[in-house]
């Protein structure tokens, strides 16, 4: 464990736990993607299996059960309990296009052509574009919330901080994990363009809208 | 390959 590693997993509870909040407070769920929380959903449940096989800490096993609970609760929230407010107008984007494709390609690139090891290969390179709905619904829209701006802001910053975790590792400990590193990158890579929206209007207190 | 196996990060 190193600093980066941290910091990236609290920064991912902190989205995670952001976005739950947000829903179950102002009891709406406007302007979020039910798509890519279906796909978090799915990233978290092809990734942890591994929960029932194999012990790697407290610290571990805790935060993948917390990871999972919060998915499939904000999964709830969106499609069940305030589904009213889910915007399905503007949640168009068509993941059989990303799921169908990923799938193929965990088959085809993978470290171990075992059932978990395919469906860990899965999950990370799923993770790298499960955005891509939600990032998409708000150049639909035009705007997001404030609050969605900050869940994205740490979402994204979180993959970032893995990355500098992957250069610590390889310089420190002489791992590196190849598909976890490329699809890392692709997956931050694809924040940039919010990132430079985040950091120049909402950090300014001005409100997220796209050119429409 | 065995580090790579067992993924120990989240």
């Amino acid at each position: 464990m190193n600093i980066f590693r941290l910091t990236g997993d609290l920064s991912h509870l902190a989205a995670i736990i952001i976005l739950l909040l947000k829903i179950w407070k102002t009891r709406s769920c406007a302007g979020i993607s039910g798509k890519s929380q279906i796909l978090f959903a799915l990233v978290f449940t092809t990734r942890y299996l591994d929960l029932l096989t194999s012990f790697i800490s407290l610290y571990n096993t805790s935060m993948k059960f917390i990871y999972i609970g919060c998915a499939y609760a904000t999964v709830y929230m969106i499609y069940a309990k305030f589904k009213a407010t889910y915007d399905g107008n503007h949640d168009t984007f068509r993941v059989e296009f990303l799921v169908v494709p990923i799938g193929g390609l965990a088959f085809l690139v993978n470290h171990d052509f075992s059932p978990l090891e395919i469906l860990w290969t899965f999950s990370i390179y799923l993770e790298s574009v499960a955005i891509l709905p939600q990032l998409f619904m708000i150049s639909k829209t035009g705007e997001a919330e404030t609050i969605t701006t900050h869940y994205l802001f740490f979402l994204g910053l979180y993959r970032a901080l893995y990355l500098m975790n992957w250069i610590w590792r390889f310089y420190f400990e002489g791992f590196f994990d190849m598909i976890a590193i490329v699809a890392g990158v692709v997956q931050t890579i694809l924040y940039c363009d919010f990132f430079y929206l985040y950091v120049t209007k909402v950090l300014k207190g001005k409100k997220l809208s796209l050119p429409a | 390959k065995a580090d790579e196996a067992t993924h120990d990060e989240l």
